[in-house]
């Protein structure tokens, strides 16, 4: 089956979750713009912790993950 | 050193104080205390931790419930999502516990989240304990249900405890 791209809801449940969890921040200067985003890194770093598979986009197992309760405590230090 | 916290957090004594601030009504106070009560033991049964409750005054582990903005910069996001969260050791609200009363927090049902199992794993972020990846560990990030009453703390975070304050002496 196509994989279906990830809803509006998604897209801002992750953006929440990675901000959270594992310090993504506002992308800012040379990183910007260079290499895949901060935000694709983040999700790749994200699917290495939980040990999913490694694509650095939300994939539906992903976002399954990010929906799942949790403790509020970073899962990266800073 | 993957078990502790960036900057190696760590009560620089083994008698640690507690107090629980205030109260759930998903649960008797009774149940609350003795879900707190077993939950700290988790940690003391295989470490020289050990614990005092206090019930006035600023205890190092200062625990409480509350809901959305509660006091600290970490609001809590209603029913769901996390569930609570704790600081690493120090002073003021370091080493503190704060649940999030938004969710349903149970004694012995697997209805809700089991306050024993989100306590004891909270409880190891107050220790100095950081996240473990290990899905069988308890200080993995994501809730899941074991039954309390049979609950034995996992190799991992038995690792982890000791690597930071050693194992327990009295056994």
């Amino acid at each position: 089956l196509p994989i279906s791209p990830p809803t509006e809801e998604d897209e801002v449940l992750a953006e929440t979750y990675l901000k959270r969890f594992f310090n993504l921040t506002e992308e800012t200067g040379p990183t910007a713009r260079r290499g895949p985003s901060q935000r694709s890194r983040k999700v790749s770093e994200m699917q290495t912790f939980f040990g999913l598979q490694v694509t650095g986009t939300l994939d539906a197992e992903t976002v399954t993950m990010m929906k799942k309760p949790r403790c509020g405590v970073p899962d990266v230090q800073p | 050193s993957r078990f502790t916290t960036f900057d190696n957090r760590k009560w620089q004594t083994n008698q640690v104080t507690y107090r629980i601030e205030n109260y759930t009504p998903d649960m008797s106070v009774a149940e609350v205390d003795n879900s707190i009560e077993r939950a700290l033991q988790v940690w003391a049964k295989v470490s020289p931790l050990r614990f005092t409750r206090i019930y006035s005054g600023t205890a190092d582990i200062m625990i409480s419930f509350g809901t959305r903005n509660h006091g600290d910069s970490y609001p809590f996001d209603g029913p769901d999502g996390t569930l609570a969260h704790a600081f690493s050791p120090g002073p003021d609200i370091e080493g503190d516990a704060h649940f999030d009363d938004d969710e349903y927090f149970t004694f012995s049902s697997t209805r809700g989240y089991n306050l024993f199992l989100v306590a004891a794993h909270e409880l190891g972020h107050s220790l100095g304990l950081s996240h473990s990846n290990d899905p069988g560990a308890l200080m993995y990030p994501v809730y899941s249900y074991t039954d309390p009453s049979t609950f034995s703390l996992p190799r991992d975070d038995v690792n982890g405890i000791q690597y930071i304050y050693g194992p327990n002496p009295d056994v």
